[in-house]
């Protein structure tokens, strides 16, 4: 079961540009939520929606993403998100 | 057929840059030698890189969407669930259970009481000087004190003079002498500051760095195609004096490279003093005894990026951040039991060139994560896995999110050995 070997991880921003409060928004700043999830492979990240009422992510509005091979590109320096089939990938390792 | 203690080690904001993770430069024979007798996880990570999330996470052994706790501002208690935390259910299991220093992240998102009474026995104990760590202590080239990020100290001229983790691991080893001839079992928590900012720490650990052999970060640059929702503008570390006076521009403009190799200096010297405050209170539970009965689990709350992608500190989702030292000691499975009279766990003094690096004792290469922390715990001290938890599990009190790690400490030779317990 793949699922079984997946770390999962997330941080929270308030803009899609870096600001004041980009490192550490309050709950109420909280405009978009990047959820990662790793395997030994790689690193695919989304940053999707959130509403900081309701507590919750929306992923069909994604801002951004981040792809990055663990073999090719231990470092993550190269995202290769644009270059792939992302959408699909994180459809099918949702938890 | 007693049951076994737990020291449960937090650091904050530690990387595994640790000799036993392979790293050549940093100092740290303490840890790795409590690594040498134990179970290190070459892959942890955890769940949101910034303190109070993170620890409240693997606290509870729930995910940040679960806590609903992603900034400072809430208790999980009242805005959550009633969750049960790690400590709680180890008190109510009968053991004794106490904080020194920072376990849970201080502040409303504990409560302002380190969530106690439901976690502790004993109200917390939060070192004097810990007070100083922010004001303006360190001597800068003017002669004056200033708030700065780099911040080596003459301890005899500090206030109080002493540091925040010195106080902790004294505090830790009065405990451990009292708890030592206690009925019951215990679990201490032991949270370290360093080496979160400032690098506040006593001078003699830069020696251990000559600037001549740091190297900088070897990707320094923001990458190219890095979305700009996923940078951390790194806003903390401009908020220091020193780094105020070198007037970088905001977001991306990068530190001087002389500085950079400064921060990495002095990020270095903090976990080598963080190592020697490890090493002396894993040698005083060597001397009291108690090595052969109790489980040791050593963390961090998360990475801190050291100039990799252009950034520093943690708050983002990038493996620097979120990487974390993993390391589990238990007495019997992952070590033979100490003979009597044996040390497991002496002090080594990082200045000392003789000191070899030792490798550790076992690996696994898996990925796992921080909210296995709970269940893992649990089941090592022989207390039932708290069950997993439904979802959504906002109503259910006791219940765990990350897997149970028990497994891993099945070894086969020492399965096969007919002299080892357990």
């Amino acid at each position: 079961n793949p699922r079984e070997l997946i770390a999962y991880s997330q941080y929270p921003r308030p803009s899609d540009i870096p600001q004041w409060n980009s490192d550490k928004p309050s709950l109420k700043d909280i405009k978009i939520m990047g959820y990662s999830i790793r395997t030994i492979d790689y690193r695919y990240t989304v940053w999707v929606g959130f509403n900081p009422d309701e507590f919750l992510a929306n992923f069909s509005d994604i801002h951004a993403g981040e792809l990055y091979f663990v073999d090719s590109d231990p470092l993550q320096d190269h995202n290769m998100y644009n270059d792939s089939q992302g959408g699909d990938l994180f459809q099918l390792l949702m938890p | 057929t007693d049951a076994l203690n737990v020291l449960l080690i937090i650091v904050d904001d530690l990387r595994p840059s640790l000799g036993c993770y392979g790293d050549k430069l940093v100092r740290s024979p303490n840890i790795d030698q409590l690594a040498s007798h134990s179970l290190l996880f070459q892959n942890a990570f955890a769940q949101q890189a910034v303190c109070a999330p993170s620890r409240v996470s693997f606290l509870t052994g729930r995910r940040p969407d679960t806590t609903r706790l992603y900034d400072f501002n809430s208790y999980w208690r009242v805005h959550a669930g009633n969750f049960s935390t790690i400590p709680q259910y180890f008190k109510e299991n009968g053991y004794v259970t106490m904080s020194v220093g920072k376990v849970f992240h201080p502040g409303i998102s504990s409560n302002h009481t380190d969530d106690s009474p439901y976690s502790w026995s004993f109200p917390p104990y939060h070192p004097s000087s810990e007070k100083y760590e922010n004001t303006k202590t360190c001597r800068g080239p003017d002669g004056e004190l200033h708030a700065n990020l780099l911040c080596p100290v003459d301890v005899l001229d500090v206030p109080e003079g002493t540091l925040p983790d010195k106080q902790s691991t004294e505090q830790a080893i009065q405990l451990l002498e009292k708890m030592k001839t206690s009925a019951s079992p215990f679990f201490l928590a032991v949270g370290y500051h360093k080496p979160h900012i400032p690098f506040r720490y006593p001078k003699e650990f830069q020696k251990l760095y000559p600037l001549e052999n740091i190297t900088l970060a070897p990707d320094p640059e923001v990458p190219d195609g890095l979305p700009p929702v996923a940078y951390n503008p790194w806003m903390d570390i401009r908020q220091r004096e020193d780094v105020q006076a070198l007037n970088i521009s905001v977001p991306y403009g990068p530190i001087p490279v002389d500085f950079q190799r400064k921060i990495r200096q002095s990020y270095f010297a903090s976990v080598s003093y963080l190592d020697t405050q490890v090493g002396r209170l894993l040698s005083a539970l060597d001397d009291l005894q108690l090595a052969n009965s109790t489980i040791i689990a050593f963390t961090s709350d998360h990475g801190w990026a050291l100039g990799e992608h252009g950034e520093w500190a943690k708050y983002s989702n990038f493996d620097v951040a979120t990487h974390v030292p993993l390391i589990f000691y238990v007495p019997g499975r992952t070590a033979s039991l100490p003979e009597a009279g044996e040390k497991l766990f002496p002090y080594l003094d990082p200045f000392d060139s003789a000191s070899q690096l030792m490798e550790p004792g076992r690996q696994s290469m898996d990925l796992v994560e921080l909210v296995s922390l709970f269940p893992t715990l649990a089941g090592l001290a022989g207390l039932q896995v708290p069950p997993r938890c439904p979802v959504p599990s906002f109503h259910v009190e006791l219940c765990r999110e990350g897997k149970n790690l028990l497994k891993h400490f099945r070894f086969r030779d020492l399965e096969e050995d007919p002299y080892l317990p357990g």
